[in-house]
C-alpha cells in the first residue's frame, strides 16, 4: 500500500539544515497495524506528514496504492487525502469557529455524503468517544482531550482506507486512552490500515510491527512480540 | 500559600451549563509538590488556570500567599502573575513569531533582567531542556515535544514561586520526559511550589500528594506513600 524509497524531507532555518527525514525506506501492506515511536525530534510527525500527503519530498519516492504520488500536483493531493486518508494531527488543527459536531462533519460533507447519514455518523461517534454531550461545544470550549477526541472522530468517520494518528492518546487518561485505541483497533479488524505515532510503550507494544526513529531515520523495524 | 474556598467555575454554552469546577476546597503549602489526577474533562486545567489566576472564579474566594486576590482588577492579576506565578499550557500557548530563545527570554525582560544576564539564563535553559540547537527555530519550525520543552523553559525561567503545569510531558518520549520531570523536581527542591497536572500515573507517583478530580470536584486528596 505504501512504499517509501530514499525518502529525504529537509528543512532549512537560517544557516542550517535539518534532516528530518533522512534517505528512509518503508513497506506497508494494506491493513497493517503499525507503531511508530522514538525520541522528540526524530522526525516522527514528518514521516507521518509525508505518507499523509500533507508534505512533499526532498528527496526519494512515494508510491500510494503502487501510484507514483511524488509528483502529483496540490488539487491531485488534495483529491486523494479525501478519498483515503484520516490524519489526526499532534495538534488537532480544529476549524475554531465550528462546533465539535461541524468539525467531525465536514470530512463527510466533502466526500458527498448526503445529510441523513452524515447526521446519523456523527451521532455514532460522538456517542463512540465519550462526546455526546459535548457535540454543540467549539473547541475552546472543550478540555484538550476533548478536543483530541474529536480530532480523532473527525479522521474516522469516514472510514478511511489509510489512518494516520500522531500521538492519538497524548492527552488522554488511562481509560479514555484505552477506550480510544479500543476504537482504532476495531477499524483495523475491519481492514483499515493504522499507523500510530505514538510515546507510551505499552501503546506501542498493541501493534504488529514496530517503527523505530532516530535522527531522521528509521533505527529498526521489528514484529511485535506478545507476550 | 494557596487557600481555595467553595471555588466554582461554570460555563454557559447555549442552554446547559457545564460545572468544571464545582465548590472546591483546597490548601497548598509553599514548596509543595502535588500531582493533580483524573479523567479527560474532569477539571484539572480549569482548576489550574484559576489558581494561575488566568481565569476567575464564578463562586467561592481564592487566597494566594494571605491575599484574597478573588476581585483583583486584570492588570492586578496580569501583576501577580508575572512576578509569582510560571504556568506551562496544556497546548504551549508559544508566541508564534518569535524564536524559541525571544519566547523563552520574554519574561525574565518583562520582569526588568539586564539584557547579558537574559542571554545567560535563556542560554542556560536551553542546555538543561536539551534545545541548545533549536534557539533560532519559531515554533512551527519545532517538533510538538520541542514546542512543549519551550513552554517550559519559558515557565521556568524566571524561577517563579508558584509553577503550574499542565500536562508538561504529554508530547514527550520517555526519556525527554524523565529529564523534564527532574528538572522540575530540582526547582521544587529549591523551594518552588509545584503544581503538576498529568495522565502519567508514574509521573504522579513521584509527587509528595495527589489529587484525584471527578466531575469538577476533588474525590481525593492523599500523601503519596513511596513505595
Ligand atoms: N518546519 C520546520 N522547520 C525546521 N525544522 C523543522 C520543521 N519541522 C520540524 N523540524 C525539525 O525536524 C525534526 C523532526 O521533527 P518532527 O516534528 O518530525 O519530530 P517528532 O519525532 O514528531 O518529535 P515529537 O515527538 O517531539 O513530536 C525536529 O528536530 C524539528 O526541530
Ligand atoms: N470555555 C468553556 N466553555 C464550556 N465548557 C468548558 C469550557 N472550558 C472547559 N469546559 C468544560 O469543562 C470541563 C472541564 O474542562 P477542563 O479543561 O478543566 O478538563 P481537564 O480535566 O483539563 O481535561 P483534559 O484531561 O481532557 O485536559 C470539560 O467537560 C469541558 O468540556
Ligand atoms: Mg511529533
Ligand atoms: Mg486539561
Amino acid at each position: 500500500m505504501i512504499t517509501l524509497s530514499g525518502a529525504t524531507r529537509d528543512f532549512v532555518v537560517g544557516e542550517q539544515t535539518v534532516h528530518a527525514l533522512n534517505n528512509v525506506d518503508l513497506e506497508v501492506e494494506a491493513g497493517e497495524y503499525i507503531a511508530i515511536v522514538g525520541p522528540s525530534g526524530s522526525g516522527k510527525s514528518t514521516l507521518l506528514n509525508a505518507i499523509g500527503l500533507l508534505d512533499r519530498l526532498s528527496k526519494g519516492t512515494y508510491r500510494l496504492e503502487n501510484h507514483d504520488v511524488t509528483g502529483l500536483s496540490d488539487d491531485e493531493l488534495a483529491r486523494i487525502r479525501r478519498e483515503k486518508i484520516g490524519f489526526v494531527f499532534q495538534f488537532f488543527h480544529l476549524i475554531p469557529r465550528l462546533k465539535a459536531s461541524a468539525n467531525i462533519e465536514l470530512p463527510l460533507t466533502l466526500a458527498g455524503v448526503d445529510p441523513a447519514e452524515r447526521a446519523a455518523r456523527v451521532t455514532a461517534v460522538l456517542e463512540d468517544y465519550g462526546l455526546a454531550d459535548r457535540g454543540h461545544h467549539r473547541p475552546d470550549q472543550l478540555s484538550g482531550g476533548q478536543r483530541q477526541r474529536v480530532a480523532i472522530a473527525r479522521a474516522t468517520v469516514t472510514r478511511p482506507k489509510l489512518l494516520l494518528a500522531d500521538e492519538p492518546t497524548g492527552n488522554l487518561d488511562r481509560t479514555s486512552g484505552k477506550d480510544v485505541v479500543h476504537i482504532l483497533e476495531r477499524l483495523n479488524d475491519d481492514g483499515i490500515t493504522l499507523l500510530m505515532v505514538t510515546h507510551d510503550p505499552e501503546l506501542a507494544n498493541r501493534a504488529q510491527r514496530k517503527i523505530r526513529m532516530v535522527d531522521g531515520a528509521i533505527e529498526s523495524d521489528k514484529a511485535v512480540v506478545s507476550l
